[in-house]
């Protein structure tokens, strides 16, 4: 009989003065987090405990992930997510995902339900339509207003985690 | 990024992440998140992983079966993802470019970053929930 425990992140990184203003927001969200996983933990597996935490956090909009999804260069949210499973090795995940909020649920899905590891893009978009996950609705203000703060700094070149893209990047807007 | 490992009470270890990615990623842009082994990594009896950072490097060190090889080998949990993050930031001479959490199969908590910030949590039967957002907390 093993002791139960569940551990969560909610991402890593250099310190931004949001940070302070979201606290709140975010220590709530690790909460709700830990208390869904730990809920399933109690009364099924592991794979549940890990699906239901990192679902809450995609649900809050706060972090990067789900509904606070970070915005691409053209301001779409693409989500990649996975699952692993130790008993067996089962594994499921899902990349550029932009139907579902909901991608950590959509990789168990790939794991469960189909016989491949790994869903992209339109296939995974399909899927997630097919099995009715919850459709993603638009990136929120907070999110978009980052996106043109971001967009400016490239204007200005100083966007800390561009080496290459400036030259490719210039091609994907018409002016 | 946001993941979660955890171990229930029949032993079986499980790993998940999700992430939106890199701001301002080129479109179709996949980092570690859904790569086994890089982004997550969960083996029974060994270890259960989840990163989060600069995808970009985490593939390309493939760092969550890097900690299982060393939990497999004998090493800690803590001991692995401190050596992990040491050889990362090493090689690629980056600051602020990834954290890990993991579990092993007894319930031993294995969290290391070199990021100013590494958003955390954990809860057992014995123990939490403790939750903390910045690494020095």
């Amino acid at each position: 009989m093993s002791k139960e425990v569940l551990v969560i992140h909610g991402g890593a990184g250099r310190y931004r003065q949001s940070l302070q203003e979201e606290r709140k927001e975010i220590e709530k969200t690790l909460r709700g987090a830990l208390e869904d996983g730990f809920k399933a933990l109690k009364s099924g597996s592991s794979l549940d405990a890990v699906e239901e935490a990192v679902k809450a956090m995609e649900a809050s909009g706060i972090l990067n992930a789900g509904k606070g999804a970070a915005l691409n260069l053209l301001g779409e949210q693409e989500r990649d997510a996975s699952v692993m499973f130790g008993k067996n090795l089962s594994f499921g995940a899902v990349a550029s995902v932009k139907y579902t909020w909901n991608a950590v649920t959509l990789a168990r899905r790939v794991m469960e339900k189909t016989d491949h590891v790994f869903l992209v893009g339109s296939g995974a978009d399909k899927l997630a339509e097919i099995l009715g996950l919850d459709p993603a609705g638009k990136p929120s203000n907070r999110l978009q207003e980052r996106y043109v703060e971001l967009i400016k700094m490239v204007g200005e070149k100083d966007y800390e985690l561009w080496r290459k893209n400036f030259e490719v990047a210039k091609h994907f807007f018409s002016d | 990024t946001v993941g979660a490992v955890a171990i229930d009470k029949e032993g079986n270890l499980s790993a998940a992440t999700s992430t939106g990615g890199l701001w301002l990623k080129l479109p179709g842009r996949v980092g570690d998140t859904p790569l086994p082994g890089a982004g997550v990594y969960a083996e029974n009896g060994v270890v259960a992983v989840s990163a989060t950072g600069i995808g970009e490097l985490i593939a390309r060190y493939l760092a969550s079966v890097k900690v299982a090889f060393k939990v497999k080998s004998g090493l800690i949990v803590e001991k692995a993802v401190e050596e992990v993050v040491g050889e990362i930031t090493k090689l690629f001479g980056q600051e602020n470019s990834i954290g890990l959490i993991a579990l092993d199969s007894h319930g031993r908590i294995g969290l290391a970053t070199n990021c100013e910030v590494f958003i955390r949590g954990f809860i057992s039967t014995e123990k939490g929930p403790m939750i903390a957002l910045l690494a020095n907390e």
